[in-house]
């Protein structure tokens, strides 16, 4: 474990506490793509599948619980929750998602690190978070104003990867064999697909003003 | 063989 590594696992379970504190505490999901929340749940369930097998340390199955659970919740309540479900802008979250479950699972089959189910869902985990939060950007886009808990909660998301990057420089140097190509370049894809997103979100900083993204 | 190390990044 890095700095780089356990300031970017606080920085996601960051994002998480503030998607979390945006719906309980607005009784609202307004802004948010279930389609983004259904993406990152799959993604959890298909990369933990070693969760009973591979026993690392305590941070990483509790940290492992903690994103499969509270990924798990955010999809039900934005689906099953009376008040929470209203709010959701079902019209504008239309993302054909199912494409991306599919490109990147084909993706998988052909580049993986070894021909094993685990490590076919490992490598269908990595691409599948790269594009995951493409729903939620176009949501961003087309609902105009976005609510800071929002605003907030994706630049944290983007903000956790981009440690990770910084993360596996780390380990490339200080480690003697660690290629983690597959989860490099997909992290790089990843944080790259946040670039406009992070670009308007400074100018809203800085301008103390509304983040407002470009239709 | 290299045996697929495990993953222990989250």
């Amino acid at each position: 474990m890095n700095i780089f590594r356990l300031a970017g696992d606080m920085t996601h379970l960051m994002s998480i506490l503030v998607l979390l504190l945006k719906i309980y505490a607005t009784k609202s999901c307004s802004g948010i793509s279930l389609k983004t929340q259904e993406l990152y749940a799959l993604v959890f369930l298909t990369r933990y599948l070693d969760l009973f097998t591979d026993f690392i340390s305590v941070y990483n199955t509790v940290m492992k619980l903690v994103f499969i659970g509270s990924s798990l919740a955010i999809v039900w309540c934005m689906r099953m929750h009376r008040t929470v479900k209203r709010s959701y802008d079902g019209q504008l979250d239309t993302f054909r998602h199912y494409f991306l479950v599919a490109a990147c699972f084909l993706s998988a089959l052909i580049v993986h690190e070894k021909f094993t189910f685990q490590e076919i869902f490992w490598a269908f985990s990595i691409y599948l978070e790269a594009v995951a939060i493409l729903p939620q950007l176009v949501l961003l886009q087309r609902s105009g104003n976005v609510d800071n808990l929002t605003g907030q909660y994706v630049f944290f998301l983007g903000a956790y990867r981009a440690l990770y990057i910084l993360n596996w420089i780390y380990r490339y140097f200080t480690e003697q064999h660690f290629s983690r190509w597959i989860a490099c370049i997909s992290g790089l894809v990843q944080t790259a697909l946040y670039a406009d997103f992070f670009y308007y979100y400074f100018i809203s900083w800085k301008n103390n003003s509304k983040l407002q993204l470009p239709a | 063989e290299a045996e697929a190390e495990v993953h222990d990044e989250l």
